[in-house]
């Protein structure tokens, strides 16, 4: 959808490139097991559908000529490090296992929780949201929103599925939504263009 | 499956 956006209306107007910054390093750190662990061929398919997307996004904002210039780079301050370091203590702490990969993976998996701050707050500081925009978020957190649904599921038939980690780190990343969604439905029953409270 | 094995979601 993002790409879409992009590539059709030559624009990133409204797009945090922090936040899709930090989606890129959610799946180098994450999709390592690219190199030595094979589930299926549409997993590995949409891995490298994400890193290839995410890269691809990223090179747009960053470096084509017109796409750059509608980057509104005064409005997206949120500062990186605040995000990382955090993410990367408790990665190191928490975890399955203390080995590179898996706390690289677990880091992954917190970072993606909270990758969205950067393009909210971009929002907030945004007066006309375009749609593809809301809608682009809105999918995002959809996304992460409907793997609990698949994992209350997998708990139920599955024996040894207990991912602690994962879920906690999904549920809050949904939470982080919340507010997002209650405006979103709201201008969506309205049938008006989406406005978030200052 | 353990937790620290194959991660097998995205």
């Amino acid at each position: 959808v993002l790409l879409l956006k992009i590539r059709a209306t030559r624009s990133c107007r409204g797009i945090s490139l922090k936040t899709q910054e930090l989606y890129a390093l959610v799946f180098i750190c994450r999709y390592l097991d690219l190199f030595y662990s094979y589930i299926s061929l549409y997993n590995t398919v949409m891995k490298v559908t994400y890193l290839a997307t995410a890269f691809s996004i990223v090179r747009y904002m960053r470096f084509d000529k017109v796409v750059r210039q509608t980057y509104d780079k005064e409005q997206d301050t949120f500062r990186y490090i605040f995000l990382i370091a955090p993410c990367a203590l408790l990665a190191l702490v928490l975890n399955h296992r203390f080995s590179p990969t898996e706390v690289l993976w677990t880091f992954s998996i917190y970072l993606e929780a909270v990758a969205i701050l950067p393009q909210l707050v971009l929002m907030q500081r945004t007066q006309n949201i375009d749609n593809l925009t809301a809608n682009y978020v809105a999918l995002l957190g959809a996304y992460r929103g409907f793997y609990i649904l698949n994992w209350i599921y997998r708990f139920a038939t599955e024996k040894h599925y207990r991912q602690w980690i994962v879920w906690i780190s999904g549920v809050a990343q949904t939470a982080l939504y919340a507010d997002f969604f209650y405006y979103y439905a709201l201008c969506w029953k309205a049938n008006q263009r989406l406005q978030l409270p200052a | 499956q353990g937790p620290a094995g194959s991660h097998d979601e995205l």
